[in-house]
């Protein structure tokens, strides 16, 4: 099971490396191994975006932490795909030139990964081929409603 | 395998049968403040195995149960159902033979739960390694990311991380 | 001290009770105490949004608590104002309506409150009377330039 | 009391001094994301006398000072002013007759610490003393709310529920 956890750690980490500076035009991310023993040993993330020093987690901002875990999270997806990837206001933190990148990725992955996500943000809205409104019109009850994005825009925004 | 559906009735402010029925691979749910969006996530989360309540945002497990409003009275029963397409076979073990796959829970006041899987009477277990190896249910569940907590998969313990990548295997 | 907090106690929760429908356009919310000794008593926040039974706070949605916690914290601001309110991000899981109340209960009490909002967002850039813009031209140094709402827009998103 | 200018040098992404002028109730901060706009709001905590790195998203109390970029090299110290009008001297105590006040600290990578409150040397008792009884400091901290935490306000337990009101008292 050494091998197994090696294998699969340098396929993750290859995929993260990669991911990464697709979604921040540039810089670099890895993750790196606590100790040498492949049997026990944790993981932990460096990411160092462009032009920076800062390699740790901690450092990041608002945006730079949640752009460097949906990298992560891609990474997993591209190695093993769940029958499906659900995102709850992930692109809340994010400005627009980030989301933009974002939704790149999520089209260019949606050829082998279903997505649904929440958003109140007009431009992942507009990355969606198809759009579920939900509306609390009677107060405390739920119910569905079919939108166009510009009803959607006037639900959320 | 794709999923088609999520069917909720009487699960948190969803009381009355719907259905999000997904036809794309890129779906989007949209909605003002408090309309209902992350107790779809809630419900995913549930049917899929989940067994605390307050990763549910509740106290106990029958808060998913619809708790009444203004003008409706709670009601007695939960129940949400996924419904999958698996006619590329994709699904291993004893389900790779069926072109659809429905998996759904229940709850009633009483605490009495229930899983089925194709209209068979299952156990919580069986669910759990119908997904098991991908990234729904488990531990690390990343294949659905409650508000606000994409952070966390980075902000992870070392031996936590070591976690998750064993279950992406 | 007894009749020190329970005085204290009272004035917030007046003025938090008032609040919350301002910024909800309905609903109630109180602070209810865990035990009958004012010197030993904890306090808890019970929220009720319009139309709605539940008054826990675990189960309002994102939005919601951070509407709950802003009315909280615009209460302890009425009752003993400190020199600034510095906000950062703070109205990013709000949608548009609640932006708007938002928005207008800050204009309001920017007569006694000087507000400092860190924002992403359109509706709130357009609250403020002056903007700073933060960049990073160079990688890796911050530098302030003067912009105004439009530029702004370009910069954040 | 107003605050009318926050001076920062060698904080942080901020290594060339930066004067932010704040001259009205209403003053926003924009820009791209890792640009520096929470650097500001960690640097007036800072100011007002946060000892803790971790409050600071650092390690060590040094990590507040500039450590370097691709072009700049990193620099010895790090220095955070505030400037208020106190014209209608609402301050009390031994600063109600100034009409400016200033507060300012510093720290050199040795780890030397400064407080000055209008120049004179004192010591971080005094500024924390200084805004006593406002949401400036203190364990709550109300008047400076960072990014993601305002929902920390209503969901503290009971018993630090009360010390955030007998702090606004
Ligand atoms: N068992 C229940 N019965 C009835 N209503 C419930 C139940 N559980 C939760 N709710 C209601 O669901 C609402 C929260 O919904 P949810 O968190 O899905 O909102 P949301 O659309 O995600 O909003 P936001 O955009 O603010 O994140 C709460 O107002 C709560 O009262
Ligand atoms: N001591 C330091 N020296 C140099 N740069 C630093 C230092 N400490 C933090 N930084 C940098 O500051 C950046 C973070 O800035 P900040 O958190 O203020 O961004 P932000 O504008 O709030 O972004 P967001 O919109 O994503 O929240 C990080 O990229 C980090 O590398
Ligand atoms: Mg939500
Ligand atoms: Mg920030």
């Amino acid at each position: 099971t050494r091998q197994r956890f090696k294998h699969t750690y340098e396929q993750i980490n290859d995929r993260f490396s990669a991911m990464f500076p697709e979604l921040f035009g540039g810089g670099e991310a890895a993750l790196t191994l606590t100790e040498q023993d492949w049997l026990t040993t944790g993981v932990r993330v460096m990411a160092r975006p462009p032009g920076k020093r800062n390699a740790s987690i901690q450092m990041l901002s608002g945006g730079e932490k949640t752009l460097t875990a949906v990298a992560l999270l891609f990474a997993l997806f591209e190695l093993n795909p769940a029958p499906f990837c659900m995102l709850d206001e992930i692109d809340a933190p994010l400005d627009d030139a980030n989301v933009a990148r974002f939704c790149d990725l999520v089209r260019t992955m949606s050829d082998k990964v279903q997505f649904i996500v929440i958003t109140h943000n007009k431009l992942t809205m507009e990355l969606t081929e198809q759009l579920h409104g939900v509306t609390m019109a009677e107060p405390g009850v739920s119910r569905l409603v079919s939108v166009d994005i510009d009803t959607a825009l006037g639900m959320a925004g | 395998m794709r999923l088609t559906h999520i069917k909720l009735a009487g699960f948190k402010s969803f009381v009355d049968p719907t259905t999000l029925s997904l036809a794309s691979n890129l779906t989007g749910v949209v909605g003002p403040n408090g309309c209902g969006k992350s107790n779809v996530i809630d419900a995913v989360r549930w049917v899929t195995g989940e067994s605390n309540a307050r990763h549910l945002r509740g106290e106990a497990l029958e808060d998913v149960i619809f708790n009444g409003s203004n003008a409706r009275k709670p009601v007695g029963r939960a129940s949400v159902e996924l419904r999958f397409d698996n006619s590329q076979g994709k699904l291993g073990g004893e389900w790779a033979s069926y072109a659809e796959i429905s998996v759904r829970r229940e709850l009633t006041r009483d605490g009495a739960s229930k899983y089925t899987i194709n209209n068979t009477r299952a156990r919580r277990r069986d669910v759990v390694d119908l997904f098991l190896g991908t990234g729904l249910g488990g531990r690390s569940n990343y294949a659905v990311i409650e508000q606000g907590a994409v952070n966390r998969l980075i902000e992870a313990r070392p031996e936590d991380m070591r976690q998750v990548l064993e279950e992406a295997a």
